[in-house]
């Protein structure tokens, strides 16, 4: 099992060959890739041969080939997700251009308010809740998105749960229960700039 | 030097802490805590055990009493921060109520786009991103948020630093370099769905 940090640095690394190879670099050494990552040279080393044999010593990575393999390794194919709620947050998700590059591509949208029900945004349909199960079954879904208020993200886990996708990224700020093969990710702005302010008085 | 984990369990104490008190529940015990939280409860009766003495064993903690605690431990006051970038991502932060409840609180947004200068959200005002330094210099920001397309990121950066502003968060895709005594927090959206699909493809 290659650990999660691995798997979010091959991203970050996914992302710097490309600006390479728009920019005609055909060749990278772990010691260039180490000064951009801002990373030692050894742990780049390492983490790339988790990938297999990659490259050659002295002379460094084809860019072309190094993503290649890194992108197949994380990223096999498009993760599919469904939106529930399109309102602040969920409608500037909705709108940014960023997922779809990162091969994320949102399938359809849910909300209970019926003025942006039948809407589309940046070319999703939105659906009322009330028909999510039904529209999941017809889509390849792997995660929901929950983008409701605080007092509704129980009652929205429970439908996506019902629809059988097995991940949750939760944007609200309170936990939710889920069965066991159910996995969960909790992204709490608040606390990421409550935890930076604490380590910035207590450095 | 208490551990960044430690800070994000308090700030979820806190508002557990804040529903019980809401419900009219006096004491709570370390067992009720840890079911609440999905943690176990040697580790509640751990992280307690770093704020002094607190609470009675077997009997539990005043739920009023532990918050307080917690409180001045982890947020001694409000914490000042200013948004640049007031598009899709910048606008769903400056009208989200719950950083408030959390005391965070934005002081003063900034944008290059003149559709948008001179305009207030949610009692905020935004300024030309050209008078940012002066502006910053009148309010006690302690963090500046990054919203710009990743493009002006480090431009943006940049302005922040030499305005004096010592923490960053950014929520471009791409890292920003910094002197030395500037914290930075990255928030890339996409590495969480990409990361959390990685896990339920090879749990
Ligand atoms: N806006 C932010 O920057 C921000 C930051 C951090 C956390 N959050 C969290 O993200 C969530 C959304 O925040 P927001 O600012 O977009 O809120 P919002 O009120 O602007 O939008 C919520 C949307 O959810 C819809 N909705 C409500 N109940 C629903 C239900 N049962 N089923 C389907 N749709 C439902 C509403 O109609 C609305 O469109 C909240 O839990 C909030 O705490 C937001
Ligand atoms: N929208 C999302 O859900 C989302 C998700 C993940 C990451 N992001 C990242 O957040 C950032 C903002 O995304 P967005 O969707 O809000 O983009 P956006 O294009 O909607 O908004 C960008 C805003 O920044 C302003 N701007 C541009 N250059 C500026 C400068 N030099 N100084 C001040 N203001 C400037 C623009 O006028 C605009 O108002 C991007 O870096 C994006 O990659 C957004």
């Amino acid at each position: 099992r290659v650990a999660k940090k691995t798997i979010t640095r091959s991203l970050l690394y996914i992302r710097i060959l490309e600006k390479l190879i728009e920019s005609g670099t055909h060749i990278v050494s772990s010691k260039q890739l180490a000064d951009m990552m801002g990373l030692s040279d050894v742990k780049i080393r390492k983490d790339i041969s988790n990938f297999g044999k990659v490259g050659r010593p002295r002379i460094g990575y084809k860019t072309f080939e190094l993503k290649k393999i890194l992108e197949d390794f994380v990223l096999q194919n498009i993760v599919h997700a469904v939106l529930f709620g399109v309102g602040n947050l969920g409608s500037a998700i909705l709108k940014y251009p960023g997922f779809h590059q990162d091969r994320i591509k949102i399938v359809a949208a849910f909300d209970k308010d019926k003025s942006k029900v039948g809407k589309k945004i940046n070319g999703v349909s939105v659906y009322s809740v009330k028909n999510a199960v039904k529209i999941i079954s017809k889509t390849h879904a792997e995660i929901g998105i929950i983008a409701v208020p605080e007092k509704h993200s129980q009652n929205i886990a429970d439908v996506i749960v019902s629809s059988g996708v097995k991940g949750i990224v939760n944007f609200s700020p309170i936990s939710i229960s889920v069965p066991e093969k159910v996995f969960v990710r909790d992204i709490d702005l608040s606390i990421e700039f409550l935890s930076l302010m604490y380590e910035m008085r207590h450095k």
